[in-house]
């Protein structure tokens, strides 16, 4: 990525949209405007409101070849779709599109909310990235909408500036600082497979590692899926490539990088009834194709090939896995024995055996 | 084959523009003249394909080769990928 120092010196940013295109309705100019400066208020402490008189921070505006003042002109057709400012007075944080191009919602011509996302992120103070991943690559291209746009390399860009999303609107966040691995007391607040991964996530952050060489990468949540909130609560890997994140009694469901259309969702359409408000733990047993979900000092048990919840439960955690007493933060499996975790301590059992073959430290997994 | 060929002189010239249009949108930084001493335009231009091609993980060859062209030809944004 590339930056344009020293951004906004500002969170709270205004927006105006100055004029329209005639090739799409005001309410899908106003919508794909919207969806854009929410891509990057996403990942940040940034909040965009909009203005519909006066001078806004950003105003934004169609126009062709040489219009108003600008000192950039449009070519007409294709080449140069759109440009924008870096933030400052006057010009700065301004955004232009061409209106000769044709400007579209969806796949055909140029979608009007990618172009924009790439060009308010250049009104925050981005420059262009050589990754062709990158929203702030140079070049057009297409991605399906239901895709969050940003890259992590998007992410590190913009935080570089503004720092990351936080929960006390318009507070600059302070710098993120990494949690103590090593500690003695760790604890997490979830854990799950990712194909040959163990994932650990605590607060903001989340390690990867490799069991099979011991390799350990601290990473921010938002770096991967930035659409995720921090303080997830419990996670698995399902049986068909993809991970279900949970926090209160919402739920994700992503596959790789992307989060799937429609979701959050709320946690009753697993199965679960309205009492229950939050997830502890899960894990699927790749064995049976079966999941618990444990809350509390019981679990469920969802048959992933039905997609639905088994009768007959919730039942007694410690009555199917002696041993496991108390609430549990998380639990995965790895080589076909569960991992419980209870702050800074984690019991490996052998869910054929229904017994705790041994307790280690939480944090064992860190070659600490 | 017999076919005249299209005109090449006339595909030169444009492929010609294009490149200079190309990179003095986006690859020209403003400098102060005084700290660069004048420098041959075609020497001049080698070097910013070379900085376009770099960016883009072309082939670094300097020349407006048919990779470089098609880089060129895609519609993109206006604000330029050096210099701000």
């Amino acid at each position: 990525y590339g930056v344009t120092l020293p951004g906004w010196k500002k969170n709270n940013l205004t927006y105006r949209i100055v004029n329209y295109t005639p090739d799409l309705s005001k309410e899908d100019v106003d919508k794909a405007i919207q969806k854009a400066f929410k891509v990057w208020s996403t990942v940040t402490p940034l909040i965009f409101t909009r203005i519909q008189e006066g001078i806004a921070d950003i105003m934004v505006a169609f126009g062709t070849k040489a219009h108003g003042h600008c000192p950039r002109y449009f070519d007409g057709p294709l080449g140069v779709l759109a440009h924008a400012f870096p933030p400052g007075s006057g010009f700065g944080g301004d955004v232009h599109f061409d209106e000769d191009e044709d400007w579209t919602m969806g796949s055909d011509g140029f979608n009007l909310f990618l172009v924009a996302a790439h060009e308010v992120g250049h009104a925050l103070g981005l420059s262009h990235s050589n990754d062709q991943r990158a929203l702030m690559f140079p070049n057009y291209a297409y991605i399906s909408p239901s895709e969050f746009p940003l890259s992590p390399d998007d992410i590190s860009g913009i935080q570089s500036i503004y720092g990351s999303a936080t929960k006390t609107p318009g507070k600059r966040p302070t710098v993120p600082t990494s949690p103590n691995t090593c500690g003695p007391q760790i604890s997490f607040d979830a854990v799950t497979t990712l194909r040959r991964e163990v994932i650990f996530l605590k607060g903001r952050h989340l390690w990867r590692v490799y069991p099979d060489n011991s390799e350990v990468e601290l990473e921010l949540i938002s770096a991967f899926w930035p659409f995720l909130p921090s303080g997830i609560q419990a996670a698995y890997e399902n049986m068909k490539d993809q991970i279900l994140f949970f926090k209160g009694n919402n739920f994700w469901v992503v596959s790789g990088y992307k989060v799937l259309l429609g979701y959050p969702k709320n946690i009753n359409t697993l199965g679960f009834p309205k009492g229950v408000k939050k997830i502890d733990a899960a894990v699927c047993n790749k064995n049976t194709g079966k999941t618990d979900f444990f809350v509390g000092d019981k679990y469920w048990r969802y048959d992933e090939s039905t997609q639905s919840m088994e009768k007959g439960y919730p039942r007694r955690t410690v009555n199917d896995f002696p041993g496991i007493s108390q609430r549990i933060d998380a639990v995965f499996q790895h080589k076909g024995l569960f991992y419980f975790f209870h702050g800074s301590r984690q019991l490996k059992f052998d869910p054929t055996a229904k017994r705790v073959i041994s307790e280690i430290k939480s944090n064992s997994w860190f070659n600490c | 084959s017999n076919s005249l060929p299209a005109h090449p002189e006339k595909d030169n010239k444009e492929d010609t523009k294009l490149v200079e249009d190309y990179l003095s949108k986006f690859y020209t930084i403003e400098t102060d003249s005084n700290q660069r001493g004048w420098k041959a335009n075609a020497e001049f231009t080698a070097e910013k394909l070379q900085k376009m091609q770099r960016f883009f993980g072309l082939k670094v060859t300097g020349k407006p080769d048919t990779e470089t062209l098609e880089m060129m030809k895609k519609p993109r944004c206006g604000v330029p990928d050096v210099g701000l």
